[in-house]
């Protein structure tokens, strides 16, 4: 992380939205800045406080190119989102918000929340991180909003300043929000073995299962391999005592707990067409030494020996995989069957007979 | 050195990355100092500082991972010199 000194000498602070984007609704704009001051004011002592008129510590507009007397131009649509200037006076503390970009509230476009919440790192002293993991990492990276956006990273460095809540049980960066193993609403966003374990992955954590002992570990996924991004989409072991993750168009390779130099790659370069932008899952199955990449309905199949995708796909999943019917969010093999995951299910398949064996809750690994 | 003109496909990437290193890389100097010197760092060199701040190989040349890089939708906050 970096910091502006000194930052605001109080912590109480006032914030006011001069103006609003006609891409929102009034009430959504609303919510979205209050969300994002709130994800700033639970790890430190800072208290912020709407005003409607006057001048605040913290002014929120929306302007394009130049706008009003800042000294900093917007760029039209994409390039430049927003900006925001450290604590002080005059600009000082101010964020502005490029009203040439599509602001929602979900993923499409780019999510007001989300913006805000890095602007509002600038507004209290934070400058840019070079972790690729944090909500102060320059570019735009989009995180569910139900995962808190803070990274350890983020959390320091604005404890550096402020300190922490002053009810908080310790200085460390408060860890935000660990998700509930045996939450039964629970979804993956992918899942692989590694070696004797399985590894399932959701947002910045990982648990690891032991099936053999049952015992199962909460991790962060920056534990192991802090240079992975959060939200992996899929994930499998290969024949070579490898893991490979893939996010967007983009895959890693791991070997124990390195990442292999020269990764990330395209996934064009395993021999995807251009117009595939992200893999839903994937499975290697040892007995083949064939990894099937699941994409929407279809799938691919790849083979691990010639490292080549194999000619006659993609094919529909239904029409080889009977009974998988929807979309793969999650898929692994263990003791020579295949798991599938989609939403709050699981199915047991035998890939030798092409049969569904049974439907299971999806936290049965956890032993809930 | 500027950087050599054969290392651009196209004159909209040469304009993309001297916009994006004025904008992000160029250490805005304290004219507070009195007698300070222009000691504006060359194109290579704030492109070395920009691949090195976001991970990428060091090559001080405008490869197409740092194109991509540089394409990407981003916060318009200077990442040095704050």
């Amino acid at each position: 992380y970096g910091v502006t000194l000194p930052g605001w000498k109080k912590t109480k602070l006032t914030y006011r939205i001069v103006n609003y984007t006609p891409d929102m609704s009034k009430e959504d704009v609303d919510n979205a800045i209050q969300k994002a001051l709130k994800v700033w004011s639970t790890v430190t002592p800072l208290i912020f406080t709407r005003i409607h008129e006057g001048i605040a510590d913290i002014m929120i507009a929306f302007g394009t190119k130049a706008h009003g007397h800042c000294p900093r131009y917007f760029d039209g649509p994409l390039g430049v989102l927003a900006h925001a200037f450290p604590p002080g006076n005059g600009f000082g503390g101010d964020a502005h918000f490029d009203e040439d970009e599509d602001w929602t509230t979900g993923s499409a476009g780019f999510n007001l929340f989300l913006v805000a919440a890095h602007e509002f790192g600038h507004a209290l002293g934070l400058s840019h991180s070079n972790d690729q993991r944090a909500l102060m990492f320059p570019n735009y990276a989009y995180v569910s909003p139900s995962e808190f956006p803070l990274s350890p990273d983020d959390i320091s460095g604005v404890q550096s300043i402020y300190g922490s809540q002053p009810n908080a049980p310790d200085k460390r960066p408060a860890t935000p929000t660990s998700p509930k193993t045996c939450d039964s609403q629970m979804s993956f966003d992918a899942i692989t073995t590694l070696r004797r374990e399985v590894i399932f992955l959701k947002g910045r954590h990982l648990w690891r299962v032991y099936p053999d002992n049952s015992q199962v570990e909460l991790e962060l996924i920056s534990t192991f391999w802090p240079n992975l991004p959060s939200s992996i989409q899929a994930a499998y072991e290969n024949t070579k005592d490898q893991i490979l993750f893939f996010k967007g168009n983009k895959f890693w390779v791991i070997s124990g707990y390195q990442v292999l130099p020269g990764y990330p790659k395209n996934i064009s370069t395993l021999g995807f067409p251009k117009g595939v932008k992200k893999i839903d899952a994937a499975v290697c199955n040892k007995n083949t030494g064939k990894t099937d990449f699941f994409v929407g309905d279809k799938y691919w199949r790849y083979d691990e020996n010639s490292q080549s995708m194999e000619t006659g796909y993609p094919r529909r999943t239904v029409d080889d995989f009977p009974g998988i019917r929807q979309k793969v969010d999650a898929v692994f093999q263990q003791k020579g069957f295949f798991y599938f995951f989609h939403g709050s299910k699981q199915w047991e398949f035998d890939p030798t007979t092409k049969k569904v064996i049974r439907e299971i809750k999806r936290n049965s690994w956890f032993n809930c | 050195l500027p950087v050599h003109p054969e290392n651009y496909n196209n004159e909209e990437d040469e304009k993309l990355v001297e916009d994006y290193l004025n904008k992000f890389y160029a250490v805005e100097p304290d004219p507070n100092q009195l007698g300070w010197k222009i000691n504006a760092e060359s194109t290579a060199e704030k492109l070395q500082k920009m691949q090195k701040f976001f991970g990428l190989k060091v090559t001080g040349k405008p490869d197409s991972e740092t194109l991509e890089m540089m394409k990407k939708p981003r916060c318009g906050v200077p990442d040095v010199g704050l």
